[in-house]
């Protein structure tokens, strides 16, 4: 639900704003390149109802996020291109490397799925990048890149719980090791949140 | 070898 909420956030601003001034279109593009490798089980492993409802809109709002960024007339004019100047390669090629070395099962869906876990502990690192650098940070995106980063945080609980008080429920440590990374990647982000909060002042990361 | 992980989440 929060993951949602971030997504929600993001296109209220590109929609309300007609801006995309401060996000990152690298990190859009890595996340899309995290949906589609993550979610080829879409027809062929049935979950529940919310589970493929949901992968549906992070699959579609993510490409519609897409398509404001480079093909909205007003809304690409606003994009920071020189900016957002982090190579996709730089975070794609290392992490495919990992899902060849480290995986479950050498099948072409699991190396991509486990391809997908790694991209996705990193693909927030261009727009926090591009966040640095950006002086006038809207509230709308702070938000967005804050419930982006607490949707993660908030899957080391589930996995806690799911861990005690689930009979079934197998120890995934890729899963779990990459989410701890992600999580730690925003601690820098969230301190500066709070902080900005606290004081009820704008937000900024300082350079 | 590790266990098949669960494709349960999202």
């Amino acid at each position: 639900m929060t993951h949602l909420a971030s997504i929600c956030l993001l296109l209220l601003k590109i929609h309300t704003m007609k801006s995309c001034a401060g996000v990152s279109l690298k990190t859009q593009e890595l996340y899309a390149l995290v949906f589609v490798t993550r979610y080829l089980d879409l027809f062929s492993n049935f979950v529940s109802m919310y589970n493929t409802i949901m992968k549906i809109i992070f699959l579609s709002s993510t490409f519609g996020i897409i398509w404001y960024m480079r093909g909205h007339k007003l809304v690409r004019q606003s994009y920071d291109k020189e900016q957002d100047t982090f190579r996709h390669y730089f975070l794609v090629i290392p992490c495919m490397v990992l899902a060849l070395v480290i995986h479950s099962k050498f099948t072409l869906l699991e190396v991509l799925w486990t391809f997908s876990i790694y991209l996705e502990a990193v693909a927030i690192l261009p727009q926090l990048v591009l966040l640095q650098r950006t002086r006038n940070i809207d509230n709308l995106t702070g938000n967005y890149i804050f419930c982006l980063g607490a949707y993660r945080a908030l899957y080391l609980l589930n996995w806690i719980y799911r861990y005690f008080m689930e009979k079934n429920y197998h120890a995934q440590w890729i899963t779990w090791m990459a989410g701890m990374i992600q999580t730690a990647i925003y601690a820098d982000f969230f301190y500066y949140y709070f902080k900005s909060w606290k004081k009820n002042e704008r937000l900024k990361l300082p350079a | 070898t590790m266990q098949d992980p669960p494709k349960d989440e999202l």
